[in-house]
């Protein structure tokens, strides 16, 4: 069962936001890079980030939303989420990306690059407790 | 006299989904 959009992007996505990685460095998110999230990972000790592939986009019947399947981490487990159509993903390569970067950059001013069946993003795990 | 606004800083984690479950080993 995919998880329920949100009515409403949040705020970090919107252009200019700042965010500070685990370093204590802060960023604009529009400059954040993938290497910014590794280190960032590297550092939590909690956290891991996993490579998430895009299998499958479909419409949704809620409006404005779409559900995506991604293929995520060596496991190759299958996820769905069910996100506003303008929502971003961070794709390896690529940078900002969602399934309709027109509406994003209009209602984010945050520049995306159009979310596609193959790309690989990040997504993060937990890394198994002791 | 205007209030200084502060800006609001987000934590790199919330821009990232948690898209799998915990694997248990």
């Amino acid at each position: 069962t995919p998880l329920s959009p949100s009515s409403a992007l949040p705020p970090y996505f919107m252009k200019g936001s700042i965010i500070q990685l685990a370093d204590g460095e802060l960023k604009r998110v529009e400059d954040l890079r993938a290497e910014d999230f590794l280190q960032s990972a590297d550092l939590s000790g909690e956290l891991k980030i996993d490579s998430s592939t895009v299998e499958r986009i479909d419409s949704s019947r809620t409006p404005d939303a779409v559900i995506i399947q991604f293929s995520v981490g060596e496991h190759k487990t299958q996820v769905c989420v069910e996100v506003l159509v303008e929502y971003p993903f961070f794709v390896f390569g690529q940078g900002w990306s969602s399934c309709c970067p027109h509406r994003t950059t209009q209602l984010l001013a945050l520049s995306c690059a159009r979310l596609s069946v193959g790309d690989v993003c990040i997504s993060l795990t937990l890394k198994s407790l002791r | 006299n205007v209030e200084p606004r502060s800006v609001p800083v987000f934590p790199w984690h919330s821009l990232v989904p948690f898209l799998a479950p915990t694997q248990s080993d």
